[in-house]
């Protein structure tokens, strides 16, 4: 029976069974679906391999696939799991997971630990707040004196560095996100409550039955 | 205008490099 599918639908590589990633998510099965048509649309958008490049989430980011920026690169190398360059289909639904209106708050600070722990030390240092610091100003045109910036610096990393070690390790991280609830407000996306509005999934329904 | 009290986190969080609603605009 095999031979009867001429139109047997293409997998991509990193491709994965949406009950499998609905198990592990807070996503329902047709939500992972309605994931399945964003990624393939991210995934062809400049090399038709289905597989996300970061020139191709720097396009869907900033609608330009060459603005290189710092955060955006932390994001993609967190979703790269495997680190092989790409982010596949299931490193995408379980990233995302993390940005789900109804996932841990735990995984939200944890996430956000990571991405600016950016030589991933365990700690966020000083120098790396620094460092983020500058690049948004960067970003965002903005100019500050070297003064005020080391003194927001300074500021924040005496919030945040109970311990006074000069870093900033897990648990003192969490304290001050409770402190601070809006730091991890960017770690929630609404949006992903009504992805199956925007991104409805019939083809993925019919091929289901299909495979069946 | 960004006050020198300005919580650093605060401000890296307002990066477009993290806003990640842009993903899903058609």
């Amino acid at each position: 029976m095999g031979c009867a599918s001429s139109k047997r639908s293409k997998r991509t590589p990193g491709y994965e069974e949406p009950t499998v990633l609905a198990a592990e998510t807070p996503f329902t099965v047709s939500e992972v679906e309605a994931l399945y048509e964003l990624y393939k649309k991210l995934s062809n958008a400049i090399i038709a391999d289905g597989l996300i490049h970061k020139e191709e989430f720097q396009l869907a980011l900033f609608r330009n696939r060459n603005r290189r920026n710092l955060f955006a690169d932390r994001i993609f190398d967190l979703f790269d799991v495997k680190r092989n360059g790409v982010i596949e289909f299931g490193e995408f639904v379980r990233s995302l997971g993390v940005f789900h209106p109804n996932a841990p708050v735990a995984d939200k600070i944890a996430f956000a630990f990571r991405l600016y722990d950016l030589r991933q030390t365990g700690f966020i240092e000083r120098e790396e707040l620094k460092e983020m610091v500058l690049a948004l100003l960067h970003e965002s045109d903005l100019v500050l004196s070297e003064d005020v910036v080391e003194t927001i610096v300074d500021k924040t990393f005496t919030d945040a560095d109970t311990k006074g070690d000069g870093k900033i390790d897990t648990e003192e991280w969490k304290e001050f996100v409770s402190k601070h609830p809006s730091l991890i407000k960017n770690m929630t996306l609404p949006y992903l409550k009504d992805i199956t509005l925007a991104f409805p999934s019939f083809v993925v329904a019919s091929e289901v039955e299909e495979s069946d | 205008v960004v006050p020198a009290t300005m919580n650093a986190f605060e401000l890296i969080s307002t990066s477009q490099g993290l806003n990640l609603s842009s993903l899903f605009e058609k």
